[in-house]
């Protein structure tokens, strides 16, 4: 519905629900995402930053979401 | 965790970029 494929609306999902100042890591998309490479997570979360859904925080591994707050 | 005045600069910088962009995309699209 929302233009985005299923991977990149789990990844996505992942990023908004965590209440984190700093964000969540790769690390932990990775362990919440068993299924998921870490090369698979890292094209899904450049294509969501390059559309502006989310940011890099503190560094290029943590991840927030633009729209929740 | 607790952040530094530094990191929360940065994060913010980086938000604004972030919807800034998205702006630019959804105009794009429609």
């Amino acid at each position: 519905a929302n233009g985005l494929s299923a991977n990149q609306n789990q990844v996505l999902c992942l990023i908004k629900s965590c209440p984190e100042p700093q964000g969540i890591s790769i690390q932990e998309l990775k362990q919440k995402l068993s299924g998921m490479s870490i090369s698979v997570i890292r094209q899904v979360v450049d294509f969501l930053s390059n559309e502006g859904h989310i940011f890099s925080t503190i560094d290029e591994d943590h991840f927030r979401s633009t729209d929740n707050d | 965790s607790n952040l530094t005045a530094e990191q929360q600069r940065k994060i913010e910088e980086n938000r604004q970029r972030a919807l800034a962009r998205r702006a630019e995309r959804l105009a794009q699209t429609s």
